[in-house]
């Protein structure tokens, strides 16, 4: 999937990708 | 640990070396959160055990715009948990020579 990188003014890098599906609970 | 509704878990093994670990975190069950969240998926992220405190990374991730400013003390609690087992764990196992 695709992934997108946020980082913060403080430097710190967030690398943000979809959830496996299986991962989330069910509604 | 309790169940917060964020999840987080090691990005990848811990070899009990490291200060700096890779960390992931997603949202579970958002009804568990206070303000309205925006599904982004996983964030992944370095921590420093020996530096950081969860609640900063938390603050961080509101600053960066994945949380509502009402939930960083749900999500700073969620890293405080998985940190302090990785700790515990840490400190039960010690890295082989």
């Amino acid at each position: 999937g695709a992934t997108t990188q946020v980082v913060h003014s403080a430097g710190r890098r967030f690398i943000v990708s979809p959830v496996p599906e299986s991962r989330l609970k069910e509604p | 640990a309790e169940d917060t509704g964020v999840r987080v878990e090691l990005a990848e093994e811990d070899d009990g070396r490291k200060a700096s670990i890779a960390l992931k975190l997603w949202v579970e069950d958002p009804r568990k959160l206070k303000g309205k969240y925006k599904d982004a998926g996983a964030i992944e992220f370095t921590f420093d055990l020996e530096k950081e405190v969860p609640e900063g990374v938390a603050q961080e991730m509101v600053e960066s715009g994945f949380f509502h400013e009402s939930d960083a003390k749900i999500v700073g609690k969620s890293i405080r948990d998985r940190v302090a087992l990785i700790k515990w764990r840490r400190a039960r196992t010690p890295p082989s020579a």
